[in-house]
């Protein structure tokens, strides 16, 4: 209950007048079963990596105890009934209108207000807004990029389109997997869980069915019940799953037949990886390394040629140029590898890092995790292919990893050969990428020469 | 942010609330508290998370993971459950328009 924070002197000083707080009767405590199934699917005890989703670092002292009590109750959520107050207030009518399960599709914009800290100082907390995409679903489990902090479960998320629809609300602000922190908020779905709330009010007071009635009912102007596998930006089904023996990642379709992914993910050549693809379908096809970059070359990069056509999957349009801010988004299968589909995080394009004029390396803010690799990054307006997820980063004096610096291979440093490659079958302009020059290799290696490295005054 | 998140930011504080729960008389007990969103202002419902609930469950955090149980009623949880919604000021309220008058800005230290 107790944050250990301080409020200063100017916060106690009123940021914004509120209403006074209001006495509430707990109706009944509400959890949505398809939800609790697919959590469980994805996130419990079988799951390969441990997850932890308590609102502090995964070194933090919590007991077991309470760190079990949160996990019991991270898909219960609560209905009230508020105090009569005065009279003005209470003629307003409802104030939310809720979008059915599978109308929002993956990639597409969220809005998520909720109060950090809960009612840690409300005049200053009180709806702070973020701002990310649906990153990935699985039935009314959905997950967000936009960043929420401990206080804001309970929150609402909503949908620029249908403008101010409630798409969900957050069950888990943060997300650990193998004690690393994920940058995504786990949230329920808010249809089904309204659609429990009307059937239990029902039950428990017969007499007052008139309040399930009042409830916000689903929004039934927006298509209902689609399959949201199928949804998503065209350009995100480019992105495939890479299976290479035991080690898997992303990749992208570049051509009918050919995926490119990292060479950390299928490493030796002539060797036989398997790929799935989600959309518009689940097929997986078996494929063979036709080319791996050395160890030695900076660029992190595989190709491999499919034995079969990867039919009705989009090839997406190369970028010629990159503009450093513009909206991006990366697609992989990090997070949850083929349990739950490809993950769309949202961004921009943080920094272009050029060598003699020529970019050699993207980095984005999107949110980035082990799986990801080989995966796509595409401008988020055009939908043209900016380049191949490569790595996050990690501190490795703290062990640290920061999900949103992340670093990938420009596009523009690998279409001429991949062209040549798809057009002639000849190798000779990928075998070039084991050839770059000494200032690439600095870049890719995160150092400088030594005589440049910038001594520290503290 | 963008044109296209004028009408969701304004639903969105419109509907935003902060959910405090804590025990009757016993004030040092401590407080839990979340956020919510008001779904209806008449009559006034509200859904939180539940998870501030948890130290008030008559029999445990157990009852939260009873297989095929979607729903607990209100009284699973303590008699002594007190809670409190608080809000922003709403654009017809006396408060909101108080808002407008004072600028009630502060630059808190980091």
């Amino acid at each position: 209950a107790s944050l250990g924070l301080e409020p200063g002197a100017p916060s106690r000083a009123r940021a914004r007048p509120l209403q006074p707080p209001r006495p509430a009767q707990l109706l009944l405590l509400l959890s949505c079963p398809a939800f609790r199934s697919h959590f469980a699917r994805l996130f419990g005890a079988d799951a390969v990596d441990q997850w932890h989703f308590v609102s502090s670092a995964p070194d933090d002292a919590v007991s077991e105890e309470e760190e079990e009590d949160q996990l019991r109750a991270l898909g219960w959520f609560a209905l009230l009934r508020v105090q009569r107050g005065a009279a003005a207030e209470e003629r307003r009518g409802p104030v939310v209108t809720v979008a059915p399960l599978g109308a929002v599709v993956k990639g597409a914009p969220l809005l998520a207000c909720g109060s950090p800290f809960g009612a840690f100082c409300p005049d200053i907390f009180l709806n702070t807004l973020s701002r990310g995409v649906l990153s990935n679903a699985a039935g009314p489990l959905l997950l967000t990029d936009a960043r929420c902090l401990p206080g804001t479960e309970g929150g609402g998320v909503f949908a620029a389109r249908p403008a101010g629809a409630l798409v969900a609300l957050v069950a888990a602000p943060l997300c650990w997997k193998a004690r690393e922190w994920v940058g995504l908020t786990l949230l329920c779905a808010a249809a089904p869980l309204l659609q429990v709330a009307r059937w239990a009010l029902a039950r428990l007071h017969p007499g007052s069915a008139s309040l399930s009635v009042l409830l916000p009912p689903p929004d039934v102007s927006t298509p209902r019940g689609l399959p949201l596998r199928d949804l998503g930006p065209p350009w995100a089904a480019a992105a495939v799953l890479v299976e290479c023996g035991t080690v898997w990642g992303s990749g992208v379709v570049v051509a009918p037949r050919l995926v490119v992914t990292c060479r950390h993910v299928a490493p030796r050549e002539a060797a036989r990886v398997l790929v799935h693809s989600a959309t518009p379908k689940n097929v997986a096809i078996w494929g063979q390394v036709v080319f791996a970059t050395q160890e030695t070359s900076p660029y992190d990069i595989a190709v491999v040629s499919l034995e079969e056509e990867l039919n009705g999957v989009p090839t997406p349009v190369p970028a010629g140029h990159f503009h450093e801010g513009e909206p991006v988004s990366v697609v992989g299968f990090g997070v949850f590898g083929q349990a739950c589909g490809p993950s769309v995080t949202s961004g921009i394009l943080s920094a272009v890092v050029r060598v003699d004029g020529s970019p050699v390396m993207l980095q984005t803010t999107c949110a980035v995790h082990g799986g990801s690799s080989g995966g796509p990054l595409f401008s988020s307006g055009s939908g043209d292919l900016l380049g191949i997820v490569a790595s996050n980063t990690r501190d490795n004096n703290t062990g640290a990893t920061y999900p949103h610096l992340n670093f990938s291979i420009p596009i523009t440093v690998l279409q001429p050969a991949l062209k040549q490659y798809s057009q002639t079958g000849d190798l000779g302009g990928l075998r070039e990428l084991d050839h770059t020059t000494e200032p690439v290799r600095v870049v890719w290696r995160l150092q400088r020469p030594l005589s440049e490295v910038p001594r520290s005054k503290l | 942010m963008g044109r296209q998140w004028g009408p969701s930011m304004r639903v969105a504080e419109q509907a935003g609330c902060v959910v405090s729960a804590s025990r009757a008389g016993q004030p040092d007990a401590g407080s839990w508290s979340c956020s919510g969103v008001i779904l209806s202002r008449n009559p006034g419902l509200v859904l939180c998370h539940g998870g501030i609930f948890t130290p008030f469950l008559r029999t445990g955090s157990a009852a939260l993971t009873q297989t095929g149980t979607a729903f607990l009623p209100g009284d699973s949880c303590s008699d002594d459950l007190r809670l409190h919604v608080q809000w922003g000021p709403t654009a017809a309220s006396p408060a909101g328009r108080a808002d407008q008058e004072l600028p009630g800005l502060c630059t808190p230290q980091c």
